[in-house]
């Protein structure tokens, strides 16, 4: 049914090479708006596709959004999918919306641990971390969320190999980092970083590897404030706002704090659904609900970047 | 592939610090093989731990010798895991 009327169905969760295949879809819908890069490829040689959103310019303002850097997270993989079928159905129809599309652009990088992300459903669905090897361990994989160079090693981060918080050898050691850090740092005109994770309702900004406040700590609080209470309004879910340090622990090594370091403000994670009742395991029928909700907070976010140029 | 069968998730809603440093002292113990899907940290967050089968004795022995409340909220992983997969190969179908 899905192969023969081309349709795609956003409520299930799909393998990698579904999603890239989808992509391909999207771009031949829409390619007036979208296009698919290639930034690298993955240590097991995936190749990872970012889908840029963009009406013209050259390095014009732009936001960052990541899904999946931990594989395990599935509802946030299915997330980003809806999210990027909603921004390129709603360009021209919604009016903000199509204001943040004539002036920035929007990059989103869909599956940002592909190894990992194919390893959840060919041998292991709890599976967290990369797929590199660890020489001299018989353990493999890094915590892709801390390997970024932001505090790296500190703690909050494990130096075993075979710990679910590894952070690797050293900082951007893994590939799957390494190929975003050269994509921010080349572009050099990004206004926002998100990363989106699963689970626990959280809504977090910088630091995690200090508990220290950043200088934009009340305004990142405010906006994360207000892009929460969009997303309850749908379903009532109940999101805590705060400080990755201050909210949950000191974790080092971390992407927002590493983009932040770099001069993106507005840099965010999400921890979406859910409450505990399935952790990991979110059943599909909580992805469009999931995708919905969360769309009114990155919409205000976003929104709020394109008013507040700096 | 690797099951899950048996494999319950627990939670437990921290009250005081001390069970904090006692959940935080489960955490390094490497031969339980235990999965925190969410970490130790505030009595405002819960703790969610995935307990493999043959650890699951040690650590309700371990959470009623201190006296620190739990509940299961996924009885058996691997029947979740199940339930997934049917559904995603329908959906593929």
């Amino acid at each position: 049914k899905e192969r023969s009327t081309r349709s795609f169905n956003f409520g299930a969760y799909h393998r990698l090479e579904t999603i890239y295949s989808w992509m391909d879809t999207l771009v031949a819908q829409y390619p007036k708006l979208v296009t698919k890069q290639l930034i690298g490829r993955s240590y097991e040689n995936r190749p990872m596709y970012v889908l840029k959103f963009s009406t013209g310019g050259n390095k014009r303002p732009a936001i960052w959004i990541d899904t999946g850097i931990h594989s395990r997270e599935w509802v946030s993989q299915a997330t980003g999918v809806w999210t990027a079928n909603k921004i390129a159905t709603d360009y021209g129809t919604d009016a903000s919306l199509t204001s943040l599309l004539n002036t920035m652009d929007i990059y989103m990088l869909l599956l940002a641990n592909p190894d990992g992300y194919a390893y959840t459903h060919s041998n292991d669905r709890m599976w967290r971390k990369t797929r590199s090897v660890n020489s001299g361990s018989r353990c493999r994989g890094v915590d892709p969320n801390r390997n970024w160079d932001a505090g790296f090693g500190g703690p909050g981060a494990s130096r075993n190999p075979c710990s679910d918080s590894y952070h690797g050898p050293s900082a951007h050691s893994e590939i799957e980092v390494k190929n975003v850090v050269n994509l921010i740092k080349s572009h050099g005109n990004f206004k926002s970083f998100i990363s989106v994770h699963a689970y626990s309702q959280l809504l977090m900004y910088p630091y995690g590897y200090s508990c220290n406040s950043v200088p934009d700590q009340p305004e990142l609080d405010s906006v994360g404030r207000a892009a929460v209470q969009k997303l309850t309004s749908l379903h009532g879910t109940r999101y805590k706002v705060g400080s990755i340090c201050k909210i949950i622990y000191q974790a080092s090594g971390g992407s927002i704090d590493w983009s932040y370091n770099m001069g993106i403000k507005y840099s965010f994670a999400f921890e979406l659904r859910d409450t505990g009742r399935y952790g990991f395991i979110l059943p599909a029928n909580q992805i469009i609900p999931t995708a919905s909700e969360t769309w009114l907070a990155l919409k205000h976010i976003m929104e709020y970047v394109r008013d507040h140029p700096y | 592939e690797r099951v899950f069968t048996g494999d319950k998730v627990i939670r437990v809603n921290v009250q005081t610090e001390q069970q904090i440093e006692l959940l935080q002292a489960l955490e390094t113990q490497q031969e339980w093989e235990l999965d925190f899907w969410l970490h130790p940290v505030s009595t405002e967050l819960p703790v969610d731990i995935r307990v493999p089968r043959s650890s699951l004795s040690y650590v309700t022995e371990y959470l009623n010798a201190n006296n620190i409340p739990y509940s299961v909220v996924i009885d058996n992983l691997q029947e979740l895991l199940d339930e997934e997969k049917a559904e995603m190969l329908e959906n593929q179908m």
